[in-house]
C-alpha cells in the first residue's frame, strides 16, 4: 500500500458516495447514464468474486463490500426507487458494442484461463469503458450538471492515481501488472477530454457544465 | 512480475 494507491481508493469511494447522494438527497437520477452504473456493478461483480477465494486484507475485504454495496443501491435508486426520473432516451448507448468486444478480449488476453481468472480481466477491461455511456449522455444532452461533473472529476482522479500507483510501484517493488495497467491507460485517456472541459467550464463558468 | 499475479488492488 503507497500514498498514491490509498488516496486513489479513496477518490473512487469519494466519487461514488457523490453520486449516490446527489441522487438520494435531488430524489433524482436526471442526468445519469443508468447504462454506466449497471456496467460498474458487472465490473465490481465479476472481480471481486475473490472475496470467497482469497484473503488480502481487512481493508481490501471491507472496500470490496463497500463498493459492491454502493454500485447495487445506487442501480436499486436509478432503476426502482427514481425510476421516474431516469432519463432512458439520452442514454441511449448501445452497450453490446462494449461488451462483445470486452468479452472477447478477456477469452483471448488474460493471465490464466480460468474462470475466476477470465472474468477478472473482463472488469479490468470493461471498467475502462463502463463510463462511456455516462459521457455519450453529456455529449448528447449538451450539459452536466457540476455535481455530476465532480462525480467525473474523482473517478477521474481515482484513475491518474493508479497510474501513479503503479510507477510507484514497478519502481520500487517491479510490479507490473500488464493488463491493468493498459487497461488504467487507456481508461484515463478516455477522462481527458472531461478534464479540460472540468477547469475550463465548472470551476470558471456559473456550475452547470455546458458543450461548446 | 508478469504472468500470473495476485490481484490485490481494488
Amino acid at each position: 500500500m503507497n500514498i498514491f494507491r490509498l488516496s486513489g481508493d479513496v477518490c473512487h469511494l469519494i466519487a461514488i458516495i457523490i453520486l449516490f447522494l446527489k441522487i438520494w438527497r435531488s430524489k433524482s437520477c436526471a442526468g445519469i447514464s443508468g447504462k454506466s452504473q449497471v456496467l460498474f456493478a458487472l465490473v465490481f461483480t465479476t472481480r471481486y468474486l475473490d472475496l470467497f477465494t482469497s484473503y488480502i486484507s481487512a481493508y481490501n475485504t471491507v472496500m470490496k463490500v463497500v463498493y459492491l454495496l454502493l454500485a447495487y443501491s445506487t442501480v436499486g435508486l436509478i432503476f426502482f426507487r427514481f425510476r421516474n426520473s431516469y432519463d432512458s432516451e439520452s442514454d441511449s448507448f448501445r452497450v453490446e458494442f462494449l461488451l462483445v468486444p470486452v468479452a472477447g478480449l478477456s477469452f483471448l488476453e488474460n493471465y490464466a484461463f480460468t474462470p475466476l481468472e477470465i472474468l477478472w480481466t473482463f472488469s479490468i477491461y470493461l471498467e475502462s469503458v463502463a463510463i462511456l455511456p455516462q459521457l455519450f449522455m453529456i455529449t448528447k444532452t449538451g450539459e452536466a450538471e457540476s455535481i455530476t461533473a465532480h462525480y467525473l472529476l474523482f473517478l477521474g482522479l481515482y484513475r491518474a492515481l493508479y497510474l501513479a500507483n503503479w510507477l510507484w510501484r514497478f519502481h520500487t517493488e517491479g510490479f507490473y501488472d500488464q493488463i491493468a495497467v493498459v487497461s488504467g491507460v487507456v481508461q484515463t485517456i478516455f477522462y481527458c477530454d472531461f478534464f479540460y472541459l472540468y477547469f475550463t467550464r465548472v470551476l470558471r463558468g456559473s456550475g452547470k457544465m455546458s458543450l461548446p | 512480475v508478469i504472468g500470473r499475479i495476485r490481484h490485490d488492488e481494488l
